[in-house]
């Protein structure tokens, strides 16, 4: 605007400003030792909009965009965010919305620092941006924390988790008891003699045989629908959660001579059984 | 885990088709080197500390 050499280029607002709420859940003690987190949810509550305002409304654009992000806040005070759901709400459905925040405790639980609190940043948008756009988004507005709420309506965070205890794994087979039809989940001995092998035979050279275990037995069942999980899920299975890798030295011909070389090869022996739901999606990794 | 599956993760990890035939005198003239036993206890070891996840 200032320059005299360049020509002032003037624009337009497009897009306003989302409205965002950090919300702050105290975790301590929320989530017993060994107990598996199975699903996370955010419910807040939206408040109804002045009928005036709705009639107002075009019946295009009665909607508007809830994105719930994960707070990290590190030691030197930076902090990044983790989009963990998002999803389009109308402006003439007032009450309790529901919001999967699963990988937001997953990552939280990750810092290992149970004394932080959960920190979720839930943001409202317009759906979408254009020159259609509209102001809507304006108009919705959550209960929030604190002063001022009346208890019912407090943004709530509902855990659903399962003690390990009773739907988990056993650890190790007990090698003197046969597992039986229903024996619970654990983890047996299975060794494989790579010397009893033909095409092993002058080839392999170390080692003669290992441990690889298998995970057999069954997973108890927990009752009921949760409020998220689809048909996706199938029942909890006993799986090999970790593996490990199994270095082997082999002969190899070299110009006529054999000479021998090491090898590793990946997930070929079972560290820890685990029950598992079929399909249940991998926590994602928490980075530095 | 079977034999077979130890063998095609063998025949990958070498690119090889195929396990190679060796008769005696190949395995009889082959020696394991300390400097191979050593990156062969070295990986050992190594393995019973990083775990993957399993499928």
């Amino acid at each position: 605007r200032f320059s005299q050499r360049v020509r002032e280029v003037a624009g337009r607002l497009l897009a306003s400003e989302a409205s965002v709420h950090v919300l702050v859940f105290g975790m301590e003690g929320r989530l017993p030792p060994n107990s598996e987190l199975v699903q996370a949810v955010l419910r807040l509550f939206q408040q109804p909009v002045p009928k005036a305002a709705l009639r107002r409304l075009s019946p295009y654009s009665a909607r508007a965009r809830v994105t719930v992000q994960w707070l990290r806040v590190r030691e030197d005070s930076s902090n990044s965010t983790y989009l963990v759901d998002s999803r389009l709400v109308s402006l003439h459905e007032s009450g309790w919305k529901a919001f999967d925040v699963t990988e937001a405790v997953n990552f939280w639980r990750q810092l290992s620092r149970p004394g932080q609190p959960l920190l979720l940043q839930v943001s409202v948008q317009r759906e979408h941006l254009g020159p259609r756009a509209s102001d809507a988004h304006k108009l919705v507005h959550f209960a929030s924390q604190g002063r001022g709420v009346t208890g019912q309506a407090e943004p709530q965070l509902e855990l659903h988790s399962l003690d390990l205890g009773a739907y988990g794994s056993q650890g190790d087979c007990d090698p003197g008891v046969p597992v039986v039809e229903g024996a619970r989940c654990c983890r047996q001995e299975m060794y494989i003699d790579l010397r009893g092998m033909t095409w092993a035979q002058h080839w392999v050279l170390e080692p003669p045989g290992f441990l690889a275990y298998e995970c057999v037995g069954a997973c108890r069942q927990p009752p009921g629908p949760l409020p998220f999980v689809g048909p996706l899920l199938g029942p909890r299975q006993c799986v090999a959660s970790e593996m490990t890798s199994l270095p082997v030295i082999v002969s190899v011909k070299e110009g006529g001579r054999p000479r021998p070389q090491v090898v590793s090869l990946p997930n070929m022996r079972v560290e820890k059984c685990s029950c598992s739901w079929d399909g249940a999606p991998v926590p994602r990794k928490l980075g530095p | 885990l079977t034999g077979e599956q130890v063998l095609a993760s063998l025949l990958q990890q070498l690119g090889l088709r195929e396990a190679p035939i060796l008769d005696q005198r190949d395995a009889e003239e082959v020696a394991t080197s300390a400097h191979v036993r050593a990156q062969y206890v070295a990986l050992l070891q190594r393995s019973h500390g990083a775990r993957s996840r399993g499928k």
